[in-house]
């Protein structure tokens, strides 16, 4: 049961997938498990969803381990589908956003390439398509998207990291998203969470003009991780992607926010390079709880700022 | 499955511009199948390569030609993963 499921541990996708029934089971008027495509290997990718009723209520997607060798953010995705789970009724705040609002959650955004990680190469981050013409696999799913596809800060050689892939959605893994999001079409905010460098991200990474709501994104996300910080002191930047990091083309949230959701945010979690993707386990409970404090008042705003 | 036996990750905490062009041409050279954690885009950020055991020499060597300092943040990656592996195991047997 989710009560003696270890969140501090790094888990595989059998058992991260089979303990999503459970918090489903313990949660069956607020939890469901959705379906929403499958992966290349022909995996299922399921997105949790929190609703307490109506169908096409306002959204928010939050979505986790989009490369696959980040693997706290997996593990915080399964720690904070647990915390809402387990803090509506509780937390005023939270209960108040799930009657009004839905949550969808994408633990596993890209299946294939975490199993890769477990059982051929722990620091894969791509999908693992295979592309004709290449005898080099997978495509970055942070560069498939359709915004700026094929622009500056992505590659065209199938051998990189940074590959962009044949074309926009190309990767089933993202076109399962894309579809999802456009089908439902109530979406208000997107939050991608990826690691490591402890940065709050907006659009956009394909150019580095400011968007129009940038001073309110800016101010959002300074408050964010103020929050954030006060738990254990872990400091975070703000600021575009391609400001704070650097010029990427056809990544999720600049694609989210050309499609109209305003609040789109990508999270760097920790840490600052101590570790990088080796992150150890018994920091993963620390960082999902410090997340969570940025998370959640980043979903309080866009509950209490409709559009 | 493959293993990271003798492989570092090193920080190069970026000087000037011109480090940054000489990083970016590093990874731009696929020879010694670098792996840049966090990649060279401007002098106020830092850039993480984990460098394979067999161009390590190769690599210090470049860096140190073109004066671009750097330090070891993860010795040996294998012994991280052996770690987190063994973690991993632990915690099966403990759900059981």
């Amino acid at each position: 049961s989710t009560r003696s499921f270890d969140f501090g541990a790094y888990h595989t996708l059998e058992t991260i997938y089979s303990w999503m029934d459970t918090l489903v089971a313990q949660h069956p008027n607020l939890v469901t498990k959705q379906e929403i495509g499958r992966s290349y290997e022909n995996r299922p990718m399921y997105v949790l969803k929190f609703s307490t009723g109506g169908s096409k209520r306002p959204a928010i997607w939050i979505d986790a381990g989009i490369h696959s060798r980040e693997w706290v953010t997996q593990a915080t995705g399964v720690w904070t589908a647990n915390k809402i789970a387990t803090d509506y009724g509780r937390d005023t705040s939270l209960t108040s956003l799930l009657n009004t609002m839905d949550i969808y959650m994408l633990i596993l955004a890209n299946p294939d390439g975490y199993v890769y990680t477990h059982t051929n190469n722990r620091m894969w981050r791509k999908t693992r398509s295979k592309f004709s013409g290449s005898v080099c696999r997978g495509a970055d799913p942070n560069r498939n998207w359709d915004a700026g596809f094929g622009g500056p800060g992505a590659s065209n050689n199938p051998c990189l990291d940074t590959y962009h892939g044949p074309s926009a959605h190309s990767e089933i893994e993202v076109k399962n998203v894309v579809n999802l999001i456009k089908s439902h079409g109530n979406f208000k905010s997107f939050i991608s969470v990826h690691a490591y460098s402890q940065l709050l991200m907006y659009p956009h990474g394909y150019s580095c003009n400011n968007v129009p709501d940038q001073p309110e994104l800016d101010s959002v996300g300074k408050a964010a991780v103020q929050k954030l910080a006060s738990l254990y002191g872990t400091s975070y930047k703000v600021g575009s992607i391609c400001k704070i990091i650097y010029q990427a083309s056809g990544g999720s949230i600049d694609w989210s926010y050309d499609v109209g959701i305003k609040y789109s945010f990508a999270f760097e979690l920790r840490d600052t390079g101590r570790y990088g993707f080796l992150l150890p386990a018994n920091q993963i409970i620390p960082t999902a709880e410090e997340t969570w404090l940025a998370l959640k008042h980043i979903l309080e705003y866009v509950r209490d700022h409709p559009y | 499955e493959r293993v990271f036996v003798g492989d570092q990750v090193i920080r190069v905490n970026v000087q000037s511009e011109e480090d940054v062009q000489f990083l970016q041409a590093l990874e731009a050279q696929q020879e010694w199948e670098l792996d840049f954690w966090l990649h060279p885009v401007s002098p106020e950020l830092p850039v993480d390569i984990r460098v394979p055991r067999s161009s390590l020499s190769a690599v210090k060597e470049y860096l140190h030609a073109h004066n671009i300092h750097f330090t070891v943040i993860i010795d040996n990656l294998q012994e991280l993963l052996d770690e987190e592996k063994a973690e991993m195991e632990e915690n099966q047997m403990k759900e059981r």
